[in-house]
C-alpha cells in the first residue's frame, strides 16, 4: 500500500485546513529553509503515533500552529489525517481502491484523539490497526529525520543489539 | 528470544551486503565496497553488541570513525535499507540525507530510491536538484509571508515528458 | 577578569547584530533578521551563561531549537564570525558548512566570505558549486587509486575571465 | 597575512611528499567523498597544535599515512609544514613578502617536533608565535570542523561563556 494524501489542520505552520498530495512511490519534497518541510515529516510521524520529543517539541500544545503569538487567547486545536490505499488482498476486508483515513487530533486542553475512519478508538486500536499496514511505531525503522543519518553508522554495538531488539 | 533475534540478524546481515555493493559498485569498481555485521556473543546474541563495518571500494578494513562524512552516509543508508527490509513499513521518510554526499553518491541513492520504489514508497525532502530529478511527484513547500504559514505545490512528473524534465 | 569579559562580551554582541543582518537581509526583507546576546549574571557575567537568540526576518521570537536546520546554521556562522572578529585569527577553516543551506543562503554566506576575504583569509571545503564559484583559488582533492593516496590541483580563478567560469 | 602553501609528507592519506596550494583570500577545496578534503583540514590543524582527539584520532601514529596496511613494518614518520607571509609591518623583524615557515612532525616512536624556520623549538616558543600572527590554539575560534556548525547554534549558555572565557 502507500499513501495518497495528507490533510493537516493548524499543525506547526501549516495554518487552516490544507492538503498535500498526491503522493508517489517516489516523491521528492523540496523549498526553501524554515518553509516548512521537516514540519510536514512531523505531521507524518505525528500521525502514526511518534512522541512528541522527536517531534521538536516539549508537550502535544507545541505541535499547534502559534506564528502569530495569539497561543493563549485563540486556544487552536490541531489535527493531522494520513489516507491510506492498501495494495490488493494487503487487509481483510477491505478492497483495492479503498482508502484507510488515520487522524490524530489535539484539542483546546493539549490532549489527543486518535480516529480510524472518522470514529474515535483507542490508542491500542489504532496501533493495532498501524501494525496490520506493517506500521511499528516504536521502531521508527522507516524514518530518518534531519541530521540523523550520519550517527545511524557510528551507533555503538549496543545501541544496534537495542535496535534488533525493537524491531525483531 | 533467540530464534527471533537470529532470524533478523541473518536476514540484514545478508541483505546488508548486497544493498551496500549496489551503492557502492561504479563503472570503475563494478563490485562495489564490502558490509557486514557482526556479533560480540553468538550464544546469547541479544546481550552482546552488533558490530558494523563498511569498507568503501578499494580501501582496506578500518573502524568505522575512520571513514569520511559521505562514506558514512553511504554506510547508515544500507544499514537503514538493510533493517527495514526485514520489517517493511510502506512507506519511508527521510529528511535531507543527502546533505554530506557529492554529486555521485546522490545519483546512486537516488537511483536506488528509484528501483525499489515499488516495493516501498519514499518520501524523500532534499535540497539537491540531481536527487528529486529522479522523483514521479515533487511536493514544494514554500513560506506564504502574509499569512505568516506554509503552503505546498505538488507537481505530477509523470505528465511531463523526458525532454520538460531537463 | 570582569573587564576583559566584558570587554569581549560589548563587542561580540553589537557584532553580531551587524553580521546577522547582513546574512539574512534580501530584496524583499532589506533589514533582515535580528539576533542578539545576554547575560545571565550580569554582576559575575563569567559565572552565569549568555543566551543567544537569532530571528529570521518576518519571523517572532522563538527558542533557537524550533528554528529549522537551515536557519540555525545561519545563526551559528553568524556567531562564528563575530566571535572571530574579536581576536581575528589571520585565517579561517570551515568544513562543508554549507551542508544544510538552500541555494539562496549558499550565495549569501559565500558573498559574505568574498567581500570579507581581505580581512581574513578562508579556506572552505564545500561540496556545492555555488559556493565555490565565487572564490580566488580551486583545489581539487582527488583519490589516487593506483597508489592508494591523495592528490591535489590547484586553480588559481583569478586566470579565467568571468565568461569562462560560467 | 596569509597561508601561502602547505608542505605535506605521510600525513594522513598524502602518501610522500606533496604541496598544496598557492592559497588565496577565498580558496574553495572540493572534491568527491572519502577523497581526502578534510584530512587536508586535519593537517592545517595539526601545524597549528590542535590536539589529535579533534583530527579523529586516538593518537599520533593514526595521523601518519598508513592505507596500505603497512602499519608496523614501515615506521614512516609524519610532517606538516605551513608556510605563512605575514603583512607589512605585522611582525617585527620581518619584511614583507618574507616567509614564515611553521613545521610539526611525528617521527618513528610516535613523538612530535616543532619547527620554526627549520630550527627545532620547544612548544611554548612555537606557540607564542602563533599568538604573534594572531592564531589562539586554544580557542579554536578559527576552525570549524565537519558536522560541527549546526551544533554552535544550540550550545548551551554555559557552554558559551567557556568559549567566551577560552579567547578573551
Ligand atoms: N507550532 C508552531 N507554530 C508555528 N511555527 C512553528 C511551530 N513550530 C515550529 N515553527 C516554525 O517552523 C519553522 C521551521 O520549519 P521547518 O523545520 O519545517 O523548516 P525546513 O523547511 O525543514 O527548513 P530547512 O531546510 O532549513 O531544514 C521555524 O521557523 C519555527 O519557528
Ligand atoms: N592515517 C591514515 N592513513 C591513510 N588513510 C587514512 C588515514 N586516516 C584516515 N584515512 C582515510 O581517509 C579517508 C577519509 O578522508 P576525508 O575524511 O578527508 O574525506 P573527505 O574528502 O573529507 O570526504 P567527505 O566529502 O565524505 O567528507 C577515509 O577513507 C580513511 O580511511
Ligand atoms: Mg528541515
Ligand atoms: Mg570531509
Amino acid at each position: 500500500g502507500r499513501i495518497v494524501r495528507v490533510e493537516l489542520k493548524d499543525f506547526k505552520t501549516y495554518r487552516g485546513a490544507q492538503t498535500v498530495g498526491p503522493f508517489k512511490p517516489f516523491t521528492a519534497i523540496m523549498g526553501p529553509n524554515g518553509g516548512g518541510k521537516s514540519n510536514l515529516m512531523d505531521a507524518i510521524s505525528f500521525v502514526v503515533g511518534v512522541q512528541t520529543k522527536h517531534l521538536r517539541g516539549e508537550q502535544l500544545r507545541d505541535l499547534v500552529y502559534n506564528a502569530d503569538g495569539m497561543r493563549e487567547k485563540t486556544r487552536r486545536e490541531a489535527l493531522v489525517r494520513l489516507i491510506y490505499e492498501p495494495a490488493a488482498g494487503e487487509l481483510e476486508g477491505v478492497k483495492a481502491g479503498e482508502e484507510i483515513e488515520f487522524t490524530r487530533t489535539i484539542n483546546a486542553n493539549g490532549t489527543c484523539k486518535y480516529m480510524l475512519q472518522g470514529r474515535t478508538v483507542s490508542r491500542d486500536a489504532y496501533d493495532k490497526r498501524l501494525r496490520d499496514i506493517g506500521v511499528l511505531v516504536r521502531a521508527r525503522n522507516f524514518l530518518v529525520f534531519q541530521g540523523d543519518v550520519e550517527s545511524i553508522a557510528s551507533k555503538s554495538t549496543r545501541q544496534l543489539t537495542q535496535f534488533f531488539e525493537d524491531i525483531s | 528470544r533467540y530464534e527471533k533475534f537470529m532470524h533478523m540478524f541473518e536476514h540484514v546481515s545478508s541483505t546488508i551486503e548486497k544493498i551496500y555493493r549496489e551503492l557502492t559498485k561504479s563503472s570503475r569498481h563494478p563490485l562495489g565496497g564490502n558490509a557486514y555485521l557482526s556479533l560480540d556473543n553468538t550464544d546469547e546474541p541479544y546481550l552482546g553488541g552488533i558490530k558494523y563495518n563498511a569498507m568503501p571500494p578499494t580501501k582496506r578494513f578500518r573502524d568505522m570513525d575512520q571513514l569520511s562524512g559521505g562514506e558514512k552516509t553511504v554506510a547508515a543508508l544500507a544499514l537503514l535499507f538493510a533493517i527495514h527490509s526485514y520489517h517493511p513499513a510502506p512507506f519511508f521518510v527521510m529528511d535531507e540525507v543527502d546533505a554530506a554526499l557529492d554529486n555521485v553518491n546522490v545519483a546512486k541513492v537516488s537511483s536506488y530510491i528509484q528501483r525499489n520504489s515499488n516495493n516501498f514508497q519514499c518520501l524523500v525532502i532534499s535540497l539537491k536538484d540531481n536527487f528529486y530529478d529522479q522523483a514521479d511527484a515533487l511536493v514544494g513547500v514554500y513560506r506564504e509571508v502574509r499569512e505568516n504559514c506554509s503552503k505546498t505545490l505538488t507537481l505530477d512528473m509523470s505528465l511531463y515528458s523526458d525532454e520538460t524534465k531537463r
